[in-house]
C-alpha cells in the first residue's frame, strides 16, 4: 500500500545562482508564509 | 560539494497525452503548479512548458494566482486535469499554469512546477492540494506521507506516499501535535547547545517542517548567541563561516520536541565548499526576523534537519513524527 517516489537531489537556487556568480541578498525564509504581507 | 540541496520528484504526468515535469515536493506550501505555455520569460523557457490543448482532460477555472516563494515568485491562472504523481492518479486536480514568472531566481532550477503538500487554509485561490484530493478520493491506503532525504549522492531520496519505510529510519518514531493545521508546523518545547538547555524556548517556540527549504533557520533573536556558541564569524551576504579544522569541536544542537531531545551533530549543520584548492565551512543555519502566527520565536526546519530525521506527516491525526534516518 506504499507509493514511493525516488528523489533526487539538486543544488538550491541560491547555490546554482552562486556558482553562476550572483549572488542573492539575504532574503528573509519566512516571507514565504507571508503572503499577504509580501 | 555543498550540502546546499534541494530534493525533487522523477515526475508527475499529466493526461491525456501524458506530459511529464519534474516538480519539488514542499512541504511548505499547499499549491500545485507547473511551467506553461502561456509564459515566456526566460525562466519559463528554461523549462518543460504544460500545454493544456494537448491534453484533453484540461478544463480552465479562471482564476488567476500570485505564489511568493521568497526565493521566486510567479503569476497563473488555474485549471483542472487528471495528474499522475508516481503512479497514483488523482482525478479533476487543480493545476497552477505559470503565466508569467520574473527574475533570475527560477532560470537556474531544475525543477518545472512546485507541488505542495501543507494544509489546504493556506493554498492560494482556495485551491485543493493534491494530498487532499488524495485522501478524499480514497487512493491512499494511510493518509500519511513521508521523507527520507539522503545525506550522501544526488540518488537515494524517498518520498512515500499511504504509510513509512521502516528500512528508511531506526529506531523510535517521536510523535508531537501539529500546532497550525496550516503549515506543517510544530511546537519546540527547548533548545539544547552540547545537552545544556538554553532556555531561549522556555516560553514556547514554533518550528515550520519544510522540505522546500534547505538551511535550518533559527529566530533572529537568537542567531547571534547560537553562531557565538558555535565560534562562527559573520561573512559576506549574511552567511556564517566557521574554520575548518575546528569541525570536531564544534557544539551539538539539540532542540526537545514533546520532550525528546532531537540532536544535530556539526557534520549536519556544517556545509562543507571546495573552491580553488580551498576548503571553506559555512554555517546551514540563517535568521528570520518574522515571527510565528501565534507571536512565538518561529524555526524553519529545512532539509538540514530533515536529513538527520526521517519525517512523517500524518494527516489522520494531525501529527508529525520524527526517527533517526538510517
Amino acid at each position: 500500500g506504499i507509493v514511493r517516489i525516488p528523489l533526487r537531489k539538486h543544488k538550491s537556487m541560491r547555490e546554482a545562482l552562486r556558482e553562476k556568480g550572483i549572488e542573492l541578498p539575504y532574503q528573509d525564509p519566512a516571507l514565504k508564509y507571508q503572503p499577504d504581507e509580501f | 560539494s555543498s550540502s546546499d540541496y534541494m530534493y525533487i520528484n522523477n515526475y508527475a504526468d499529466y493526461w491525456n497525452t501524458p506530459q511529464s515535469f519534474q516538480v519539488l515536493f514542499d512541504t511548505g506550501s499547499a499549491n500545485l503548479w507547473v511551467d506553461s505555455i502561456y509564459c515566456s520569460t526566460q525562466a519559463c523557457n528554461a523549462h518543460t512548458k504544460f500545454n493544456p490543448q494537448q491534453s484533453s482532460t484540461y478544463s480552465a477555472n479562471g482564476h488567476t494566482f500570485y505564489l511568493p516563494y521568497g526565493a521566486g515568485s510567479l503569476y497563473g491562472t488555474f485549471g483542472y486535469d487528471t495528474v499522475n504523481v508516481g503512479s497514483i492518479v488523482i482525478n479533476h486536480q487543480e493545476i497552477g499554469l505559470s503565466t508569467n514568472e520574473p527574475g533570475q531566481n527560477f532560470v537556474v532550477a531544475k525543477f518545472d512546477g512546485i507541488l505542495g503538500l501543507s494544509y489546504p487554509s493556506i493554498s492560494a485561490g482556495g485551491e485543493t492540494p493534491v494530498m487532499d484530493n488524495m485522501i478524499s478520493q480514497n487512493l491512499l491506503s494511510a493518509n500519511i506521507f513521508a521523507f527520507y532525504l539522503s545525506r550522501g549522492g544526488q540518488q537515494g531520496s524517498v518520498l512515500s506516499f499511504g504509510g513509512m519505510d521502516t528500512n528508511l529510519y531506526q529506531g523510535q518514531i517521536y510523535w508531537t501535535p501539529v500546532t497550525s493545521e496550516s503549515y506543517w508546523q510544530i511546537g519546540v518545547h527547548g533548545f539544547e547547545i552540547n545537552g545544556r538547555e538554553t532556555g531561549w524556548c522556555s516560553q514556547g517556540c514554533q518550528s515550520i517542517v519544510d522540505t522546500g527549504t534547505s538551511a535550518l533557520t533559527a529566530p533572529s533573536q537568537l542567531i547571534g548567541h547560537i553562531m557565538q556558541a558555535i565560534g562562527a564569524q559573520e561573512s559576506h551576504y549574511g552567511m556564517y563561516m566557521v574554520d575548518c579544522s575546528q569541525l570536531n569541536n564544534l557544539p551539538t544542537l539539540s532542540f526537545v520536541i514533546s520532550g525528546v531531545a532531537l540532536p544535530l551533530a556539526p557534520s549536519a549543520y556544517i556545509n562543507q565548499h571546495y573552491q580553488n584548492g580551498h576548503q571553506f565551512c559555512s554555517v546551514g543555519i540563517t535568521p528570520t526576523y518574522l515571527p510565528s502566527r501565534n507571536g512565538q520565536p518561529l524555526w524553519i526546519f529545512g532539509d538540514v534537519f530533515l536529513r538527520e530525521y526521517y519525517s512523517i506527516y500524518d494527516r489522520t491525526n494531525n501529527r508529525l513524527g520524527f526517527a533517526s534516518a538510517a
